[in-house]
């Protein structure tokens, strides 16, 4: 029912009384910050019209529903000299891992998602949403395979005049490494471990799809829904994103942008970790 | 040459859209994952030999190979050394059977990067309390972190631990490698008593501190 806030020497995140994490601090400076999650009931559609096909492997196309998952997060905070993390769980098949290490400048969000029940015979596909004060006008930018951030507009084609008909899988870009918002004074962005569709639908917003669980073939020629199964019962995955928040200055040294290309190196070349019994050797033989 | 073929050829086939975008059967997918898996246990062949390479050469020599039940047969058996550099490859659901088992074992990176690096390490462990030592016998400060509940409760993770080791390997070098030292400890007669009196009590003192099996099914792969 109280506040709680993690954090270091570089920042803080706080967590409101229901749970969510609600803002992030970076040089005494408090933002908004808010991260939840959400999921689009998939569209049972007729895949003998072209223009109305089902939700399936091929195609990200929601009926129109948007739910939230819950209105109250459990929490359990943990505080070490190396790592505080906040253990939210949303519901019995999501939950998260958010952690703040003594000497990073990003926030970890490690989730959790599944099995997607379906029991109700519906289709859902699971997004992890950043709500920010920021004023992106509609502007957000995604990765082109980890290279170059390409500039994309909200309902806007640069080369022809568009007229959208699914407005949320039509802003939906591939986001093989990271996706981005600013305005004239901060810049959000998030970087994911494995590639995933994002979008930003609102100012200030952006979203990335963690996980998906459908009911019906989309007719494109896998012939077979989406639904995969272990051990009889839905997939579980689970997932890294990383968060960098921060003033735009162009001063800065180094600027947000340089600290997002450094850390997707950190975090996408990792390093190669091996393991060795050492249960027959002292420690100044191993030595 | 073989073992890398072999990830050469699974990468070959996971060239294909279908692979690249997830828009395969389920089986297909199935049998993706299988290639992989095979392959990169084939390449930790090469790795080990690697690594077995740079470490004193008293522990350098391999002992006699032995082909594994069920190898490809174009497949060489892997050496064995007698410091063997493993793999886990489930730490991302929080498990690792070395690291839950072994009251000592290193955790050695190696830096892919032309530039130096530092990661904050996180392993799966069973115990209270554990000493993280670099090459020069400094302690390393290291931090005990529970596995979050709902990880704990996956009922196919077959895993015993229920707390993760945190600690920050920084000054990798740029293509190079850094390994730690870990010990778990018993450090005042009150942990020596609880931790004794952890264990069955029946049976001899020996077979008390030997790891006991993780219970995983054989039929699981």
């Amino acid at each position: 029912s109280q506040e709680v806030t993690i954090g270091n020497k570089y920042l803080n995140v706080s967590f409101d009384s229901s749970g969510f994490l609600s803002s992030i601090t970076v040089d005494g400076v408090t933002n908004r910050l808010r991260q939840s999650f959400v999921y689009y009931e998939s569209k049972l559609g007729d895949n003998e019209e072209p223009r109305n096909r089902s939700s399936g492997a091929y195609i990200f196309r929601p009926n129109g529903t948007e739910q939230t998952v819950t209105e109250t997060v459990q929490l359990k905070v943990i505080r070490g000299g190396t790592v505080q993390e906040v253990h939210q769980v949303f519901s019995e098949w999501i939950s998260q891992v958010v952690r703040v290490y003594a000497d990073e400048s990003h926030v970890e969000f490690e989730w959790m998602v599944g099995p997607i029940p379906v029991d109700d015979g519906i289709g859902k596909e699971i997004v992890s949403r950043f709500y920010t004060a920021i004023q992106s006008n509609g502007v957000f930018w995604t990765d082109s395979n980890g290279r170059d951030m390409l500039r994309r507009v909200r309902n806007h084609r640069d080369t022809w005049k568009l007229d959208l008909v699914e407005k949320i899988s039509g802003n939906y870009y591939p986001v093989t490494t990271r996706i981005a918002l600013e305005d004239e004074t901060h810049r959000l962005a998030v970087l994911n471990d494995r590639a995933q569709g994002g979008s930003s639908l609102e100012d200030g917003s952006l979203e990335l799809m963690v996980h998906r669980r459908l009911l019906y073939d989309d007719a494109f020629g896998v012939h077979e829904p989406l639904n995969e199964k272990a051990f009889g019962k839905g997939l579980i995955a689970r997932g890294k994103h990383w968060v960098l928040f921060g003033a735009k200055n162009a001063k800065a040294s180094p600027t947000i942008e340089a600290r997002e290309r450094f850390l997707q190196n950190q975090v996408l070349l990792p390093n190669w970790l091996f393991f060795s019994d050492a249960s027959d050797f002292k420690y100044e033989d191993w030595q | 040459e073989p073992h890398l073929t072999v990830l050469r050829e699974a990468l070959g086939v996971m060239q294909h859209h279908d692979a690249i975008t997830g828009t395969e059967k389920q089986h297909v997918a199935n049998d993706y994952a299988r290639m992989l898996n095979r392959a990169i246990g084939a390449c930790s062949a090469n790795t080990q030999a690697i690594l077995n390479q740079m470490v004193d050469p008293k522990y350098r020599r391999s002992l006699r190979s032995e082909p594994e039940p069920g190898a490809h047969p174009e497949v060489p058996p892997r050496p064995k050394y007698k410091f063997a550099f493993s793999s886990c490859h489930l730490l991302n659901v929080s498990k690792c059977e070395l690291t839950e088992s072994k009251d000592s074992f290193t955790i050695t990176l190696y830096n892919p990067l032309a530039h130096a690096g530092h990661q904050y390490v996180r392993v799966p462990i069973t115990g209270d309390h554990y000493i993280v030592r670099d090459y020069r016998n400094v302690e390393v400060p290291a931090q005990i972190v529970p596995i979050p509940e709902p990880v704990q409760r996956l009922s196919y993770r077959f895993s015993n631990a229920t707390s993760e080791l945190v600690f920050l390997a920084n000054e990798l070098p740029p293509l190079g490698y850094k390994s730690y030292f870990v010990s778990r400890a018993i450090d005042t007669l009150e942990d020596f008593v609880h931790e004794m009196g952890s264990k069955p009590a029946q049976g001899p003192a020996s077979a008390a501190v030997e790891p006991s099996p993780l219970g995983e099914p054989t039929r699981w792969q």
